[in-house]
């Protein structure tokens, strides 16, 4: 019955409320309505079911093509520890974890080794976070899980430090790919940022090209302000991807779309739920399925 | 700035002469948009322009010099009024302890408000005892007990020889409940006054976790229950608030991470589906950034 619904006024406007209640916020939302009344228009429309099927297409178009990982290639067995190298060369890639208080960052690491391995990846884990109470507790059970060791120092260390020594542990230990998870630390902390920046010129120093992927962690529970943290984020570390976490609860994280379209930074990766397995990559299409009803 | 936009926009209407209904209308629609960016929740929104525009549309402002600064003063009144004049203190019991019991959505600040409330309320003459009952998440008890002792707290993980159970395994609900039976004996053989229950992250849509916190609940009964919220949650705040008031029951709110720059509106979101006030706020990472919460503070930030 509701496919077949004429378009009118209402029908848009619950669309709207959709949208908002998504979190995709005023401006997106009245960008996307007009884009999809001009082209109803033009695609000759007549009933909701056609209308919603617009929408997804156009939200999807506006989530960008899919983006994975982009890590340079893992050296062949055997063939010695990795380091500096040129272009395409193997080496050990390097992987930055980014982003506010709470949000998933030590559960997306674990998440993401977990993954790796499942690619055949060698990861280290480097627990950066020389801040928190019983960071490197957590660290360690995740570790246990997956059977991998983990690199980290004393609580009020330098972050920067422990990424060196990371780097420095993964080539001596064989390892293709280092993980470093860094403490929550909210935008606005300008010298919180800046320690930040610190641990990236570390990791670029000691491997070329590094981080090949820095990766801002939101939660999907969150508003606007997550568009204001991946300005900060992205300015400061320009980054290459958005992990959206606890997206299997209620809320739709529809500020991912101001996100691609204000700073072309894709997601990458959907947190839905608290397991080693689930870490989901991202899915424009199905994201805007869910998010349109 | 609310006023600079209200201000440009009757400007613009004055110029046609004498202000109309249609032209508060237009006001209030920037009002509507500054609480959206405000993260407001959409419905809580809808209905708080109503209630601003029965004022707005009265001769007070109609025939106003300063239209703009009315309409201002009429939503700041009105948000003030929705979040709620004065300071919500916690109530105690009159049989000590008073247990306070904190709950809410993963990564909310929870653990973090446990040990700032300890902080708060030793700093006030109470002698707190910490309870941590959340089996679940990696080394949550470990971070609780380090908060403990960098701070001078009894933190209880449970009995002597407890043995912690797989948090995906059937016992460990029943671990939960008794790490906290266990803990509130020992609080009472201390004579501690005041007991504090964190408890794990989850979701108000897991009926599995929602039941078992009302089990904590029944085996903790808290004086109060407190939702620990991040201000920067979105448009999700009133169906997570609306869940745990009506599954669990809460008694206030702690509002965390407000030394950042989101404009908080699911306070207002919050306060308006559950009733209950905001009665902290959290201001930073450390045990001491914790203080009480100020509705009308709160109400200029959401305006912005
Ligand atoms: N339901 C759900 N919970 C999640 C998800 N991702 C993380 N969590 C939970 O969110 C909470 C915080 O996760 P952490 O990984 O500690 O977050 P963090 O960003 O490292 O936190 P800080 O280091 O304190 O900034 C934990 O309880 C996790 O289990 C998810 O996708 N779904
Ligand atoms: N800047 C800031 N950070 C805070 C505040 N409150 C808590 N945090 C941080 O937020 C993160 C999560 O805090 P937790 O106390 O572990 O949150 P939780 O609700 O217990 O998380 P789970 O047990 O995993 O559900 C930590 O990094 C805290 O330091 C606050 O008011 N301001
Ligand atoms: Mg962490
Ligand atoms: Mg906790």
């Amino acid at each position: 019955l509701t496919r077949n619904r004429p378009i009118d006024a209402s029908l848009y406007e619950e669309l709207a409320d959709t949208l908002i209640l998504g979190d995709t916020g005023v401006a997106v939302t009245t960008s996307v309505l007009d884009e999809l009344q001009t082209r109803a228009g033009l695609a000759g429309a007549t009933d909701a079911g056609a209308l919603r099927e617009l929408l997804v297409e156009i939200l999807s178009e506006r989530l960008g093509p899919a983006e994975e990982l982009r890590l340079p290639p893992a050296p062949a067995a055997g063939d010695g520890p990795p380091g500096h190298a040129q272009g395409d060369a193997p080496r050990t890639a390097v992987v930055m974890v980014v982003g506010v208080n709470g949000t998933g960052k030590t559960t997306t690491v674990a998440r993401l080794a977990h993954r790796l391995l499942g690619e055949g990846r060698k990861p280290l884990i480097v627990q950066a976070d020389t801040f928190r109470a019983a960071a490197t507790e957590q660290a360690l059970v995740w570790a246990q899980r997956l059977g991998l060791d983990l690199v980290h120092h004393r609580p009020g260390s330098d972050p920067a430090a422990v990424a060196f020594d990371g780097v420095r542990a993964a080539v001596a230990r064989g390892r293709d790919v280092v993980l470093v998870d860094t403490a929550g630390r909210l935008h606005t902390k300008t010298g919180l940022v800046e320690e930040l920046r610190k641990v990236r010129r570390v990791l670029a120093r000691e491997v070329e090209g590094a981080p090949h992927e820095t990766l801002l962690v939101i939660d999907g529970t969150a508003g606007l302000n997550s568009l204001e943290q991946a300005r900060v984020f992205d300015e400061a570390l320009d980054l290459t991807g958005i992990v959206i976490t606890k997206m299997d609860g209620t809320a739709r994280g529809g500020v991912v779309i101001a996100i691609r379209e204000a700073l072309g930074v894709p997601v990458k990766f959907v947190g839905v739920g608290e397991r080693l397995d689930d870490l989901v990559p991202f899915d424009a299409e199905a994201y805007a399925r869910e998010m349109v009803g | 700035l609310l006023t600079t936009r209200l201000g440009g926009v009757f400007r613009q209407l004055r110029g046609r002469g004498k202000l109309s209904e249609r032209d508060v209308d237009e006001a209030l629609r920037q009002v509507r948009l500054a609480l959206l960016e405000a993260d407001v929740n959409y419905k809580v929104v809808k209905e708080f322009v109503a209630k601003v525009r029965e004022r707005a549309v009265g001769q007070e402002v109609l025939s106003s010099v300063t239209p703009a600064q009315k309409v201002v003063k009429i939503v700041q009144d009105e948000l003030t009024d929705l979040m709620g004049r004065g300071r919500a203190g916690l109530s105690f019991s009159p049989r000590p302890p008073s247990v306070f019991m904190v709950v809410g959505l993963h990564g909310a600040g929870k653990t973090t408000a446990a040990a700032k409330l300890a902080y708060y309320l030793k700093g006030r003459g109470h002698h707190p005892f910490l309870i941590a009952a959340d089996l679940r998440r990696p080394a949550a008890q470990d971070q609780l007990a380090t908060l403990g002792r960098q701070h001078g707290f009894t933190v209880w993980a449970g009995p002597p020889g407890f043995a912690r159970p797989d948090p995906d395994s059937a016992v460990a609900a029943s671990a939960t409940l008794e790490v906290v039976r266990s803990g509130l004996v020992e609080a009472r053989r201390l004579a501690h006054d005041v007991v504090i229950v964190d408890t794990s992250g989850r979701l108000h849509v897991d009926q599995d976790l929602m039941e078992e916190l009302s089990r904590v609940k029944g085996a903790a009964g808290p004086t109060e229950v407190l939702l620990v919220v991040d201000a920067m949650t979105g448009q999700d705040a009133v169906n997570v608030a609306d869940a745990f008031a009506s599954r669990v029951g809460i008694d206030g709110v702690v509002l965390t991470k407000l030394d950042g720059d989101a404009r908080g509106g699911a306070a207002l979101s919050v306060r308006a589906v559950t009733g209950k006030p905001v009665k902290f706020a959290g201001m930073g990472e450390k045990v001491e950034d914790f203080e009480p919460f100020s509705p009308d503070r709160m109400a200029t930030r959401i305006l912005g």
